[in-house]
């Protein structure tokens, strides 16, 4: 995944079975944002992947006045790529613990 | 802790603490 300076981790284990997930998110380098980040350390927060999409949490991050508006598609796209990684892992490894 | 703030947006919680210095990038 493209370096965007903001980096989104899973918060917990991932059993491979539940759909809500806990994600950690924080802004690594503010250089590559285009707003300036509110300083907020790590952002924790919960994500269904089947029923959400990347794009709502970023602008209920932005509403929330994490970031600036101009870094929505950033965040974004930030949580899609790691939410890629969740559904990929799952994809290969399940069928194996099965 | 003091240290961690809790954020609600559209109904969604954001829980704030601060980044590990270990994860952050040297700038």
């Amino acid at each position: 995944a493209e370096d965007t300076g903001v980096r989104v981790e899973l918060a917990e284990e991932d059993d491979g079975q539940k759909s809500s997930i806990a994600l950690r998110l924080w802004v690594e380098d503010p250089k590559k944002l285009k707003g300036k980040p509110k300083d907020n350390g790590a952002i924790e927060f919960t994500f269904d992947l089947e029923k959400e999409t990347p794009d709502d949490v970023a602008q209920e991050m932005v509403d929330a006045g994490f970031f600036h508006e101009s870094d929505v598609k950033i965040v974004a796209k930030s949580i899609r790529d790691r939410v890629a990684l969740i559904l990929w892992r799952r994809e290969r490894i399940w069928p194996i613990l099965q | 802790s003091s240290l961690t703030q809790v954020v609600h947006s559209a109904g969604r919680r954001f829980i704030v603490s601060p980044v590990p210095e270990s994860r952050l990038r040297e700038q």
